[in-house]
């Protein structure tokens, strides 16, 4: 995935099963984001693999004063790297069990 | 505590907490 200065990981365990999962989010660099950036710290939230997008969050996150309006875009593919790798991970898993 | 809870009007749950420093060197 591509280095934006924002890290997503998870904060719990992936089981593979549950649809909703918890992941923090914080920044590495804040060099690499467009707006002025606030220093919050890490930021845990749940996340649901099925029905959410993440530019929605990311947005969430704007509204909530986390960013700036102009990294919206930047936090929602970071959240969207790390669902595909979640979500492609369970998909090896389950290929393997097959 | 370190931690914060912010709930964004959207219902979501918004958590915040200290980064360890080993994550912040970790690259």
């Amino acid at each position: 995935a591509e280095d934006t200065g924002v890290r997503v990981e998870l904060a719990e365990e992936d089981d593979g099963k549950k649809a909703s999962i918890a992941l923090k989010l914080w920044v590495e660099d804040h060099k690499k984001l467009k707006g002025k950036y606030k220093e919050t710290g890490a930021i845990e939230f749940t996340f649901d693999l099925e029905k959410e997008v993440p530019e929605i969050v990311a947005q969430e996150m704007v509204e909530s004063g986390f960013f700036h309006e102009s990294d919206a875009k930047t936090v929602g593919k970071s959240i969207r790297d790390r669902v595909a790798l979640i979500k492609w991970r369970r998909e090896r898993t389950v290929s393997a069990a097959v | 505590s370190a931690t914060a809870q912010v709930v964004h009007s959207a219902g979501r749950k918004f958590i915040v907490s200290p980064v360890p420093e080993a994550r912040l060197k970790e690259q």
